[in-house]
This record gives C-alpha cells, structure tokens and sequence, in this order.
C-alpha cells in the first residue's frame, strides 16, 4: 500500500508545472523515504531530477518500494483539476496498474478523486558524479526567467558568465548583442531580493536557452534558484520544494568541437 | 561554432 497526503496541494501542482513542457511521461519512485523522480528530456541534452522527502508529506506509508510511471501530461491535467488550497492524497495497491488522486476541500465539504493508469516504463537511472561547483550562484527566481527571457530573444545561445565582480549573462544573434550583468548585492532587506556568489575560479558555459527557458517553468516553486556551475560539465538548476526537497535540472554545455 | 553535447556524456549509466 502507497499513500502520500500531502495538505499544501499546490506544492505537487507546482512541481507538476514545472515538468510537464520537458517531460512526457516519467516514473516516480516510491520508498519509506519519500518519492523521487529522474529523467532526461527526449534529445537527452538534460536531465532532470525531483525529490519529495516522506517528512514533508502530513502522511507518508509506503510498505514496499514501488515505481509508478505515468504520462505527465494526464498527470498535469488531473492535478490541474485541484484548487491551490486542496488537500492531494496519492494512494496506490502494491503492484496496481492504476494511481488515485484524491482533491479535498479545505473544510472537507468537497472531495473528488481520479484514477489513472500506470505505465510500464524503462528505468534507466544515470549516476549524477559528486562535484565541488566552481561557482554557485543563488538570485532570486523571478530574475533569472527575466533575465532568460529577455535574451532569448537575441540567440539560441545563453553565455553565462561568472567571476569575483559578479554573473553576466549574455546573448548574440542577427538583431544585435544583449548583456546582462548581476553584482553581488551588498545587502538586502529580504533574502529572497539577495545574489549570492560562492566562487573557487572563474567559469564560462553556453547553454541553449531553449531548455532554460523550460526550467524557469519551475519559478512558482520557490524565491531563489541557484545555478551551479564547472568548466565543461552540466549546469545544475535548482529550486526548492517548500522545505520537503527540490525539483533539479542538469543542462549539457555547448562545448567547442 | 560550439555544438549542443548530450547529457549522456556526463552522467553514466547505471
């Protein structure tokens, strides 16, 4: 038996929309740890991966490991039929070819619940090597979709940039050049409003701002994102999950041949 | 010109 009640619904709805543009189908994994999530894009050129600890949830039971695959986008839809103040119990039989949501009101008076089927899915789990980033850069989220947003309009390309001075990200294409530059912020009165930069040497990485542009869907999820970064190796973008775990995406470089 | 790598090439399979 499976059951995950969790009272901030709209966490899982978030969760949801900020995976269903670069996924299509995926499976969950569930232990008495909590559930997790790992998976690549169709042209594999990232990955992401979603961690929802058992402590987060109001009620946890998970008595035997179990992988639900499922289409995400039938997952979006259902989840979409949850107001942001229900209550979302995922419940499961050991061994089921089905999944139930189950949508309660907050004062209980309405209860809905959908069944869908499960999907038979080839797990194909790859190991994420432990990095010491070179840089690790935390801004508030809300910038970086801008900041993506705006200069996708110039390339296909994001450079991303970081030193001691700070972070630029920049853009070129037929209409011109556009440069972004984020300094470290002195102080803040919020620290959510805060750049941060942890840097042990400088780092330059092109990205496709194609598959940033799809990560920023995950901005509903939380103040700040961070960006890890290395010479040559996958960007990692991460948000938080209120305090129950976090949603990853690991992006490959544009690398010179 | 830099080309888009595949995330394979980083993380290995299992």
């Amino acid at each position: 038996m499976f059951e995950a009640r969790l009272v901030q619904g709209n966490l899982l709805k978030k969760v949801l929309e900020s995976l269903k543009d670069l996924l299509t189908e995926a499976s969950w994994d569930c232990a008495d740890t909590g559930i997790q999530l790992q998976a690549m894009d169709n042209s594999h050129v990232s990955l992401v991966s979603v961690q929802l600890r058992a402590d987060g949830f109001d009620k946890f039971r998970c008595d035997r490991q179990l992988s639900m695959g499922m289409n995400l986008t039938s997952m979006s839809k259902i989840l979409r039929c949850a107001a942001n103040d229900d209550i979302i119990t995922i419940k499961a039989q050991d061994q089921a070819d089905n999944v139930t949501f189950v949508f309660e009101s907050p004062n209980q008076e309405k209860v809905a619940d959908y069944e869908m089927k499960l999907m038979n899915l080839d797990q194909e789990h790859l190991g994420i090597p432990e990095t010491d980033y070179a840089a690790v850069i935390k801004l508030p989220a809300a910038e970086f979709q801008r900041i993506i947003k705006d200069l996708s309009q110039f390339g296909e390309s994001v450079v991303i940039s970081c030193t001691k001075e700070g972070v630029k990200f920049s853009a070129a294409g037929d209409i011109g050049v556009g440069n972004i530059k984020l300094a470290q912020t002195a102080s803040v009165d919020k620290e959510e409003e805060a750049v941060t930069i942890e840097m042990q040497e400088p780092v330059t990485l092109t990205f496709a701002c194609r598959y940033l542009n799809m990560f920023t869907k995950a901005t509903c999820l939380a103040p700040q994102v961070t960006l890890s970064m290395s010479p040559e190796v996958p960007l990692v973008v991460e948000y938080k999950i209120g305090d129950m775990g976090h949603v990853r995406y690991y992006l490959a470089p544009k690398i010179e041949d | 010109t830099k080309r888009q790598k595949n995330i394979l090439s980083f993380f290995q399979k299992p």
